[in-house]
């Protein structure tokens, strides 16, 4: 059986908002190391790959493997009957028809019992190669956002170009065109504020403003972001969480000319 | 203008 007891249902709120508009019907995996998701939105663009460590429940139990079919329209109904700092627990049986979701006040002494009916789905799971990437920018998640929705008014594609001059995310558009370069930046007092830029070749790619605006819905999920890239192959933009747990996104380039 | 790739020639099916 499961058991996974989260001190913030807020995280699992968070990290569903973040992905339910690019993936429907998911699978849960749990296994004795944590709950993991992995689904491909459906024109096969993006790739969403979640992994909530055991670590970052108290207390985690998961005898054998188990994957929980879940609508995410259907779990957020669910997630949006929790308050914010609620305790979340998930319980399933080892062949469930449903998953329980439990919410906890850390206050007062309610308890609220939800289940939701699980659904059989036939997902691929996608072997996702090791990547040495050309390019790596960690930055404020905020400012990547911002920049995502900056360029987005103004065209479809942004190109990412990363070079000793650092990174350069620019558009063209009808009305014209839209640029913003960032340089390696350290900042003492506010960590956070960082930027950071490892190169081993120059990297420049183009993709989907439309994708990139949606993954940013993870930004309240972690103060960086790191984007990952190499020439010709698919981006990572990886929002980290406690206890070594991650949310990351991976999008198909555009091509040719 | 450039075409969208599709993840599937570069995500192998396990």
């Amino acid at each position: 059986m499961l058991e996974a007891r989260l001190e913030q249902a807020n995280l699992f709120k968070k990290v569903v908002d973040a992905i339910k508009d690019l993936v429907q019907d998911c699978n849960f995996d749990c296994n004795d190391s944590g709950i993991a998701l992995q689904a491909m939105d459906n024109s096969h663009v993006a790739l969403v790959s979640m992994m909530l460590r055991s670590e970052s429940f108290a207390p985690f139990r998961c005898d054998r493997n188990i994957a929980l079919g879940i609508n995410l329209t259907s779990l957020t109904k669910v997630l949006k009957c929790a308050q914010s700092d609620d305790i979340l627990t998930l319980k399933a049986e080892d062949a469930p028809d449903v998953v329980e979701l439990v919410f906890e006040s850390a206050e007062s002494d309610r308890i609220s019992e939800y289940s939701i009916k699980l659904m059989d789905i036939d997902q691929e799971h996608l072997g996702i190669p090791e990547t040495d990437y050309g390019a790596t920018i960690s930055m404020p998640a905020a400012e990547f956002q911002r920049i995502c929705r900056d360029l987005i008014a103004l065209s479809e594609s942004v190109s990412i170009e990363c070079s000793k001059e650092g990174v350069k995310f620019a558009c063209q558009g009808d009305i014209g065109s839209g640029a913003v370069t960032l340089r390696q930046h350290t900042n003492v007092d506010k960590p956070e504020m960082n930027v950071e830029i490892n190169m081993s070749e120059p990297v420049s790619l183009t993709f989907s403003l439309k994708y990139l605006v949606n993954f940013c819905k993870a930004s309240g999920l972690s103060n960086q972001v790191r984007l990952c890239l190499s020439n010709e192959v698919p981006l990572l933009v990886e929002y980290s969480l406690a206890n070594n747990s991650h949310l990351r996104f991976y999008l198909a380039p555009k091509i040719g000319d | 203008p450039k075409h969208q790739q599709s993840l599937d020639s570069y995500f192998c099916t396990r």
